[in-house]
């Protein structure tokens, strides 16, 4: 509708303080809702997976590849993806066992019927926003995810005001006090657009100018792995 | 890593341009001027649309003679040396270091990149218009069946490309730096392209490609608007979007826009 239209207008990351997201934080925890609801094994197992993935930007492009082909109603084969190796291809192929696919004999992928649609459409969400961040960004979020600040930083712009400012002295945000974490987290941020400084007891957390969609991509991969790390509840 | 290599290198020649990147050495053969492309359309409005090459040209799928005779321009394109600064390796290595993590490594990457002088190929597109404007495509054409069973498919034809005058080497270097009394390995991977005066690669890498001369390594399509009766029409301007004349579907499942809108789906396939 045009007030649908204009409201999706309003929320376009644009230059401005962090706090701007945080109305679609709900609308994100929503859609990865299906990562929540799995068991504690297969969630960590995932998990675990993903992990391994974020070290190999070549693999979460692949990744994207064969989710896109198989939800486009398509039946990839692993081995006719360019330049994988055999270890990439079974690093694949266990996500795609977990995300509620099967790697049949010859190499193609098919659905798994017992596994439901949801999951498969949730992990797409996901890969697909990690495939599109920029150089050395998903290994930094694997740096994140190893350093335990991804919760953290999903909670951010809720804590964020309408300055941009946040008191280090909340307790939600007492890993970012770490001098080696912040730089972390600062990087990750800079690559996605927004600017992250600190400044005594508070940080500034500001959505730089012409961002396009990357400070998106980085909320919806963030809102990804805390759901899978159990933490969105 | 033939397909970071050309993609940082239209970051730096054509940041939002029309160039694309060609991801796959293997494509190399099949990327001629008026070679059909399958654009795969975005599911998602933060996606960069997909590309597949068909081992076809357009005139493989024009109904009986029509064939189109394009005039072909060939341009020095640019001579291209550019080093990309592993920004976030000293920060890292820092914080990794205070936080003495057991993790097996992290993936970074630092190219530097030389695809020396770079020429530019491309079809006349006033002479390809007109040349066109009575031609037809045959859709009961083999090549065209699968195309038309996906409905988020758009038949693209490749009207520039950009290739090597010379020989080049894409490397890739892994090192792992021990840290912290062992407690902490840092993988970094970097990925060179390098200009080969002499065929010889000195470097010592883990993996190392050779590209030859006259490789592609971006190009530049036209999406196609093909009506039902077959006629056909290329899509010049940005708002205007390829596709068949036909119905419509879309593949969000489950997942909830909510307050977003059409921020996470402005894109519906048609």
């Amino acid at each position: 509708s045009v007030d649908g239209k204009s409201e999706a207008v309003k929320l376009t990351p644009v230059e401005g303080p962090l706090s701007a997201l945080k109305h679609g934080m709900l609308v994100l925890e929503r859609n990865f809702r299906p990562f929540v609801e799995l068991s504690g094994h297969h969630r960590a197992a995932l998990c675990e997976i993903l992990w391994e993935v974020l070290l190999d930007d070549e693999l979460v492009v692949a990744l994207d590849t064969v989710l896109s082909d198989v939800l486009a109603g398509g039946r990839p084969r692993l081995w006719a993806l360019p330049g994988l190796s055999p270890g990439q291809q079974q690093q694949l192929a266990a996500f795609l066992g977990l995300a509620g696919l099967h790697v049949q004999e010859d190499s193609r992928v098919r659905r798994d019927a017992r596994a439901p649609r949801e999951l498969l459409s949730t992990a797409h969400f996901l890969v697909s926003a990690l495939a599109e961040m920029p150089d050395d960004t998903v290994a930094l979020m694997g740096v994140c995810c190893q350093l335990h600040l991804i919760p953290t930083l999903c909670h951010l712009p809720q804590v964020t005001s309408a300055d941009g400012v946040s008191e280090l002295g909340d307790p939600s945000l007492a890993p970012l006090s770490d001098a080696g974490s912040f730089e972390v987290v600062q990087k990750l941020f800079a690559l996605s657009h927004i600017s992250l400084e600190r400044r005594e007891a508070h940080v500034e957390a500001v959505i730089m100018k012409r961002p396009q969609y990357l400070p998106l991509v980085l909320y919806i991969t963030l809102h990804g792995l805390c759901a899978l790390e159990g933490k969105a509840e | 890593m033939f397909a970071k290599a050309t993609r940082n290198f239209l970051r730096d020649t054509d940041p939002g341009g029309d160039l694309i990147p060609v991801s796959s050495l293997n494509d190399s053969d099949t990327l001629q001027l008026l070679s059909l492309v399958v654009k795969k359309k975005k599911f998602w409005c933060w996606q960069r649309p997909k590309y597949q090459f068909l081992s076809v040209t357009i005139n493989d799928i024009l109904t009986k003679d029509q064939f189109l005779n394009p005039v072909v321009v060939e341009s020095d394109f640019v001579k291209y040396e550019g080093k990309f600064e592993d920004v976030v390796k000293g920060t890292v290595e820092t914080a990794l270091g205070r936080l003495t993590l057991n993790a097996g490594g992290l993936g970074l990457v630092e190219s530097q990149s030389s695809f020396g002088t770079l020429r530019k190929q491309e079809v006349d597109l006033q002479q390809l218009i007109r040349e066109a404007a009575e031609r037809t495509i045959n859709l009961q054409s083999p090549v065209l069946h699968q195309v038309l069973e996906h409905k988020n498919e758009v038949l693209c034809v490749v009207t520039q490309k950009i290739v090597t005058t010379q020989k080049c080497v894409i490397s890739e270097h892994v090192q792992i730096e021990e840290k912290c009394g062992g407690a902490l390995g840092l993988k970094t991977k970097r990925v060179e392209v390098s200009v080969s005066e002499d065929g010889n690669v000195t470097r010592d890498s883990n993996v190392v490609l050779e590209i030859p001369t006259d490789t592609p390594i971006a190009f530049r399509v036209l999406e196609l608007y093909v009506k039902e009766d077959g006629q056909f029409e290329f899509c010049l301007l940005h708002e205007k979007q390829g596709g068949f004349e036909r119905g419509s579907t879309d593949g969000r499942d489950h997942l909830d826009a909510g307050i977003f809108g059409e921020f996470i789906f402005p894109f519906v396939p048609d």
